[in-house]
C-alpha cells in the first residue's frame, strides 16, 4: 500500500493495489458511484472482489496512520489495528479463491462440466458477497437493491444445482474406505449399516453389563 | 444401491468420470490414483479394528503396525512419488494422522536439506532404514509461532567439543511434536545457540534422546505423551525435557551456519532459506482443506439423499431433506466451497513447484509474495473449511453426532490445521505485513 501510495509499480497478485491508488487520484471518490455490476458475471464480480480488499487495505493503512499521529510507536499502531489488518487479509485471500475458481473454469472444456462447475463458481462468489456485505455495502460497491438480487440469484443457484448435488460429490471418488462413514457410503444404505456398527460396540460384547451386577443390583438390596 | 441415491445419480448433467479426472489433474493420473488405492484395499494386512471400538493405547498401536507395514510396501511395491505415496497413505489411514508423520513430512526433509556431506552421509542412511527414527522439535510449551522467543538452549563447550542442550524452564519444555512421546529415538532440536558468550538465535541440532536397541530415554531425557487430545489419538504428540544433554558438535546441521571446533560462529547466506520450508508446508495446507471439505460434503450430501424427513405438502410422502432450502443452503455453498479449495491448492502447489526450482538457484524474488499468500490462504482455508465440516455435521441431525457417521473424527483430525504451522491470525497478520508494505 506504501508502496503504491509512493507511485511505486507493484508486480504480482498485490497490483491491484497500484489502480485503487490510480481510481484514488481521479475525481470522483469510490464511494461515490458503485461500479455497475453484472451478477451473473463472475470477471465482474472478482472486480468487486478485488475492490473490496484493496478498501479494507486502505482502512487498515490510514489505522495505522492515525494511531502513528497519536505519537503511538510503530508496534503500538500496528497492535492497534490488527483487527482491521486482518480483515484485509481476509478479503485479500477471498479475492484470490474467487480470482483463481474463476480462471479455472477457462481451462474446463467439457460444456456439461463447464456449465456445472460455473454454477458452482458463482454461488460462491455471491454467497461470499452476502456473508460479507456490510463490506462490500460500506465500500460502496453494490447497493441494497443488488443485494437483494443476489440473495434471490442464489436461491435460483440452490435450485440448478440440486440435480447434481449427489454427481458432485460422487466426483471426489472418495472410496468408503477412505470416508469411513455410514451416513456418506456410496450405496446409501445408511440404516442398515448404521444398526450394525452399533451392533459391533464394545459396550454391547454382553447382553447385560457387569455393572449391572456390580452396583445396580446391590442399590436395589440397600433401598 | 439405495434407490433414492441411484435415482439422483441418474439425474446428473454431466459425466462424472470426466469431472474425476479434470480435479485429480487427467484421466491418467485418475487412473495411477485408484491401482495405488486397490493395492491398500485388497491387501489383507491392513485388514483393521475400527479405531471408535478401541483404547487410547490400541489405537497407537494399530497405527504404528499400519506406519511399519507401509513403509515396507510402499518400497516392494517401489512406490516413489510424492503423490503415490500420498495416495497410498491417505487411503490407509482413512481418516486419522499416521504415527510416525513427523518422520518424513520434516526429519527427513531436513536432513535433505539442511546436513552437510559429512552429516549426511551419516544420517540419511539411518533415517532412511529406520534405524534413526526422528522428529523435529521446535514449539515449546510456553512458546509457539514466534521463534524468537523459544528458550531451549544449545550452548558450545571448546573444551570438549559438545553443545550443551538444556531446557532452563518449564515453559521451554518442548511440546506437540508427533511421534516424539514414544516412537521416536532421535529429535532435530531447535535451540537458541551460545558460543563464546554471543547468543546467535535459532539452529538445527540432532538429539538422541532414545537408546537404539532398548528404547530407553538416554540420561538427562525427560520424555513422554502430552495426554489425550481432542483427536489426534493415533499420535504419540510428546513433551521433551532436557537437562543438560551433551552432544557432538558434528550434531549442528552445519550446511549453512556453521561452528568451528574452537567456538567460532559462522552465520548462513540467508535467513530466507526456512522459509521455503514453511512455503512447502502451507501449500500442503491449503490441499488438506479441500480434502476435508470433499470429505464432509460428501458426507452430509449423499445422506441428505437418502434421509426422509416431514413434509413439505401436507399429506405427501416424506420429501428428501435435500429438498429443504434450508438444507440446500446449508450444504451447497460447501460444496462450492470444496472445489474452490481443490483448485486453490493444486494452483499452489504449482506456483510452489515452480518457483521452488528458483529458490534453488537462488532466486528469492517471488518468494515474499509465495510466502504471504501462503500464509494468508493457509488460514483462510482452514479457518473457512473448519466451520464449514461443523456445518456439515450439524445437518446431518444427531446421526452427525455419532462416531460412525466419521464427521466428529473428520473435524478433530482437521481443526488443529488452524493452530500448527503458524496460528492463523498470526499468519493474516503475516500477510497484512506484506499487503501494506505493497
Amino acid at each position: 500500500y506504501k508502496q503504491a501510495k509512493a507511485g511505486q509499480r507493484l508486480s504480482g497478485i498485490v497490483s491491484y493495489l497500484n489502480e485503487a491508488e490510480h481510481r484514488r487520484v481521479q475525481v470522483q471518490p469510490v464511494a461515490a458511484r458503485p461500479p455497475v455490476v453484472d451478477i451473473n458475471d463472475l470477471a465482474g464480480l472478482v472486480e468487486i472482489y478485488k475492490l473490496r480488499a484493496s478498501y479494507l487495505v486502505e482502512l487498515a493503512a490510514k489505522s495505522i496512520q492515525q494511531e502513528l499521529q497519536r505519537r503511538k510507536s510503530q508496534e503500538d499502531a500496528w497492535n492497534n489495528s490488527a483487527i482491521e489488518l486482518v480483515r484485509a487479509s481476509d478479503a485479500h485471500c477471498h479475492y484470490v479463491v474467487v480470482k483463481l475458481f474463476t480462471e479455472k473454469l477457462g481451462e474446463i472444456g467439457d460444456t456439461a462440466i463447464h456449465s456445472v462447475t460455473s454454477t458452482l463458481a458463482l454461488l460462491y462468489t455471491l454467497h461470499g458477497i452476502t456473508t460479507n456485505s456490510g463490506d462490500f455495502l460500506q465500500a460502496g460497491l453494490l447497493t441494497v437493491p443488488q443485494m437483494m438480487q443476489i440473495s434471490a440469484r442464489i436461491k435460483e443457484l440452490l435450485c440448478q444445482l440440486r440435480p447434481n448435488a449427489v454427481a458432485l460429490v460422487d466426483s471426489f471418488d472418495l472410496h468408503d474406505k477412505k470416508l469411513n462413514s455410514v451416513l456418506g457410503r456410496y450405496d446409501g444404505n445408511v440404516y442398515e449399516h448404521m444398526f450394525d456398527w452399533a451392533r459391533r460396540s464394545p459396550l454391547n460384547a454382553t447382553e447385560v453389563h457387569e455393572s449391572f451386577h456390580k452396583y445396580l443390583k446391590p442399590l436395589r438390596s440397600k433401598l | 444401491m439405495n434407490p433414492d441415491i441411484t435415482k439422483e445419480r441418474l439425474n446428473a448433467t454431466f459425466d462424472v468420470e470426466k469431472l474425476i479426472n479434470i480435479l485429480d489433474g487427467g484421466p491418467e493420473k485418475t487412473k495411477r490414483r485408484r491401482e495405488i488405492e486397490s493395492m491398500v484395499l485388497n491387501d489383507p494386512d491392513f485388514k483393521e479394528e475400527d479405531p471408535n471400538f478401541l483404547s487410547r493405547s490400541e489405537r497407537y498401536e494399530q497405527a504404528v503396525r499400519k506406519s511399519a507395514q507401509m513403509i515396507l510396501k510402499i518400497r516392494e511395491y517401489g512406490i516413489a512419488d510424492p503423490d503415490e505415496i500420498y495416495h497410498y497413505k491417505n487411503i490407509a489411514m482413512g481418516n486419522h494422522h499416521e504415527a510416525m508423520g513427523l518422520q518424513f513430512a520434516m526429519f527427513l526433509p531436513t536432513l535433505y536439506s539442511q546436513c552437510n556431506p559429512q552429516q549426511a552421509r551419516k544420517w540419511i542412511p539411518l533415517a532412511e532404514s529406520f534405524r534413526v527414527v526422528g522428529t523435529y522439535a521446535q514449539t515449546e510449551l510456553g512458546h509457539g509461532t514466534h521463534l524468537r522467543g523459544l528458550e531451549t538452549t544449545a550452548t558450545y563447550d571448546p573444551a570438549t567439543q559438545e553443545f550443551v542442550l538444556n531446557s532452563p524452564t518449564i515453559s521451554s519444555i518442548k511440546w506437540w511434536p508427533g511421534g516424539l512421546g514414544k516412537t521416536s529415538n532421535h529429535a532435530i532440536v531447535l535451540a537458541q545457540l551460545y558460543t563464546q558468550g554471543n547468543c546467535h538465535g535459532l539452529h538445527a541440532f540432532i538429539v538422541p534422546i532414545r537408546d537404539m536397541d532398548t528404547h530407553e530415554p538416554l540420561p538427562g531425557i525427560v520424555v513422554g505423551d502430552i495426554g489425550p487430545k481432542f483427536g489426534f489419538n493415533e499420535v504419540d504428540n510428546g513433551f521433551l525435557k532436557l537437562e543438560n544433554v551433551r552432544i557432538p558438535r558434528e550434531n549442528m546441521l552445519m550446511k549453512y551456519a556453521k561452528v568451528e571446533p574452537d567456538g567460532t560462529y559462522e552465520k548462513p547466506p540467508s535467513s530466507k532459506l526456512t522459509y521455503g520450508t514453511m512455503v512447502f508446508i502451507r501449500s500442503i495446507i491449503v490441499g488438506e482443506s479441500a480434502r476435508a471439505l470433499s470429505k464432509a460434503c460428501t458426507i452430509s450430501i449423499r445422506y441428505s439423499a437418502v434421509r426422509h424427513q416431514s413434509e413439505i405438502k401436507p399429506g405427501s410422502p416424506e420429501p428428501q431433506i435435500l429438498d429443504y432450502q434450508t438444507q440446500q443452503y446449508k450444504l451447497f455453498p460447501v460444496l462450492a466451497m470444496a472445489y474452490a479449495f481443490t483448485f486453490v491448492g493444486q494452483y499452489m502447489k504449482q506456483t510452489y513447484l515452480r518457483i521452488s526450482g528458483d529458490i534453488n538457484a537462488g532466486d528469492f524474488s517471488e518468494l515474499p509474495e509465495l510466502h504471504a499468500l501462503s500464509a494468508g490462504l493457509k488460514a483462510f482455508t482452514t479457518w473457512a473449511a473448519n466451520s464449514a465440516i461443523e456445518v456439515c455435521r450439524m445437518s446431518c441431525g444427531g446421526h452427525g453426532y455419532s462416531r460412525s457417521s466419521a464427521l466428529p473424527d473428520i473435524y478433530v483430525e482437521f481443526t488443529p490445521t488452524c493452530t500448527y504451522e503458524g496460528e492463523n491470525t498470526v499468519m493474516m497478520l503475516q500477510t497484512a505485513r506484506y499487503l501494506v508494505k505493497s
